[in-house]
């Protein structure tokens, strides 16, 4: 494993982590949309199929799990918890996200490495996660003023994506068995483009210090 | 397997 892997997957690990923060101790997920906690906890349901058949590394199966626990611990506090819930912003979080469902697998049905169950539901994972953020983004744009927190949250979302694609550029000419997965490639690079915007925005509040705004 | 890179990823 590279350094780029392991860093994106901290940053990746630190997301999670900022966000059941700010949900246990602050007992508030005002901001967060729960559309895309939802699709984060089906993206890694559908890609973790493998966790009990194939053993890659202790790292590997440790960390599918803390992904696994921590999106459904997530979706738990946002639906269940009687403070947590009451902060939950519903009206605002209004992205019809089941409508990136069915495109979604429906893309992976039709483009796929291999036609069996598992690499579909791995494709599919992969093309909802390259979307999975735009009701979150949505939300934010609407509420406009963004906490720290929740702030941080979707940097670090962003950092996370921008370093496995440094990642498979990495892999591609480290590797000499490494093949091309333009599926993969092309997703990830839709996925972070999607965050150029916010990062603009994140990046410049930062700077100078002050709450982050986004344009309306 | 040559695709079966990328499943060691996360």
């Amino acid at each position: 494993m590279n350094i780029f892997r392991l860093a994106g997957d901290m940053t990746h690990l630190m997301s999670v982590l900022v966000l059941l923060l700010k949900i246990h101790t602050i007992k508030s997920c005002a901001g967060i949309s729960l559309k895309t906690q939802e699709l984060y906890a089906l993206v890694f349901a559908a890609r973790y199929l493998d966790i009990f058949t194939h053993y890659y590394s202790l790292y590997n199966t440790v960390m599918k799990l803390i992904f696994l626990g921590s999106s459904f611990s997530i979706l738990w506090y946002m639906k269940r918890h009687k403070v947590v819930r009451r902060s939950y912003d519903k009206d605002q979080d209004t992205f019809r996200h089941h409508f990136l469902v069915l495109p979604c697998l429906v893309l992976a049905l039709l483009i796929n490495e291999k036609f069996t169950f598992k690499e579909v539901m791995w494709t599919f994972s992969i093309y909802l996660e390259a979307v999975a953020i735009l009701p979150q983004l949505v939300l934010l744009q609407r509420t406009r003023n963004v906490d720290n927190l929740t702030g941080q949250y979707v940097f670090l979302l962003g950092a996370y994506r921008g370093l496995y694609i440094i990642n498979w550029i990495y892999r591609y000419f480290a590797e000499p068995t490494y093949s091309t997965h333009w599926i993969t490639w092309i997703s990830g690079l839709l996925q972070t483009l999607l965050y150029a915007d916010f990062f603009y925005y994140y990046i410049n509040s930062v700077k100078n210090n002050v709450r982050l705004q986004l344009p309306a | 397997d040559a695709d079966d890179s990328l499943k060691d990823e996360l």
